[in-house]
């Protein structure tokens, strides 16, 4: 067996939990925090026969890879908002880390 | 040494973790969720020396084994509730599933 | 690659993430709760090239080691305060500690 752990976005997580659902996938969730910039993100976890790695890698990657999404930036408050003009902007998003571990034993109670 | 990880009910988290100490077992519990359901769940990590893992793993199964309890549904908020007559059901709680990763390098600083 | 997880008091997490960014190792902070004293600490995850395992003790250390630091007890409520004095008294803070574990694969996606 093998454990998954999966790092990603918080706009992603329910997306990818669905999906694993979707794939008969058991996972666990846990909220997380990027060292970096400090953003919550989630740590994601599912043990799995090791024939089905792949079957997650796949699931991950179709969820979670990065894309580019037009995003409007949040006018800065301080100027007169009416003068201020806003265009989108294109801005990476999603994105995932995956690290896969060894499962020695599983036990159920 | 092993990494003892261990999902479970929030409900038995805490008796878990009592019993561990009893056993004088170091442990420390995050605040997860199932993947399924979306309940709060449990995720406890003991380290501990490759000796000792049988050891938790009976503490966890005298605590979290499945086990069947009466429960009283609460009443729908829909219905005028004098004339709603609730009968307890039998329900299955508890259950842990645990898995067993080697650990390579212990350290405290 | 090692998956290096540290659990360290809460008070220290964010000094070690900081020092983490500056010696360019990436990481991601779990919030959990210690078995013992039920406080909060943190968890820790990062996932480093083999022969960077050192470099990340090496900062664990340097910012968590133990140490001894003089903290004023708070008076208990029930006293009359003013009668009440209170000395500082040493107190052992800090550490943390480590687990090395094998990552088998890492992606990114
Ligand atoms: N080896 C590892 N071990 C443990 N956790 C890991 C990890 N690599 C990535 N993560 C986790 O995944 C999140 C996304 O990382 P990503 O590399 O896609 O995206 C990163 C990366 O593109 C950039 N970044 C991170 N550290 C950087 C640094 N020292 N210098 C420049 N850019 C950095 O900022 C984004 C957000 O980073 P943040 O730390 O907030 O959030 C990170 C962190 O929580
Ligand atoms: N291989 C694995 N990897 C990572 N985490 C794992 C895991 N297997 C179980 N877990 C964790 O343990 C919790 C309890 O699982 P259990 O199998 O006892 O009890 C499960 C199972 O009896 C049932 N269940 C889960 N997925 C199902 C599915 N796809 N179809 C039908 N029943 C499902 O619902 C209960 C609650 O599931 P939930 O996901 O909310 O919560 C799960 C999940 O957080
Ligand atoms: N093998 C292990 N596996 C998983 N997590 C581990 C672990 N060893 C330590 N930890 C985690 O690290 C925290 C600090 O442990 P430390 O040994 O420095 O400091 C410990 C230790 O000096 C003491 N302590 C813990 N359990 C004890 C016991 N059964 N009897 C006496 N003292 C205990 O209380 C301090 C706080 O313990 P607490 O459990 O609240 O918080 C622990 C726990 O969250």
């Amino acid at each position: 067996m093998k454990l998954v752990l999966t790092i990603v976005q918080e706009k992603d997580a329910n997306r990818l939990i669905d999906a694993l659902n979707e794939a008969n996938i058991h996972a666990t969730m846990l909220a997380s925090t990027g060292g970096f910039l400090r953003e919550g993100n989630a740590t994601i976890l599912t043990g799995v026969e090791d024939h089905l790695v792949e079957t997650v890698l796949g699931v991950i990657g179709r969820v979670c890879h990065r894309r580019e999404q037009l995003m409007t930036p949040i006018p800065p408050v301080v100027e007169p908002v009416d003068s201020y003009v806003t265009y989108p902007v294109k801005v990476e998003v999603g994105g995932a880390i995956v690290f896969v571990l060894n499962i020695e034993r599983m036990e159920r109670v």
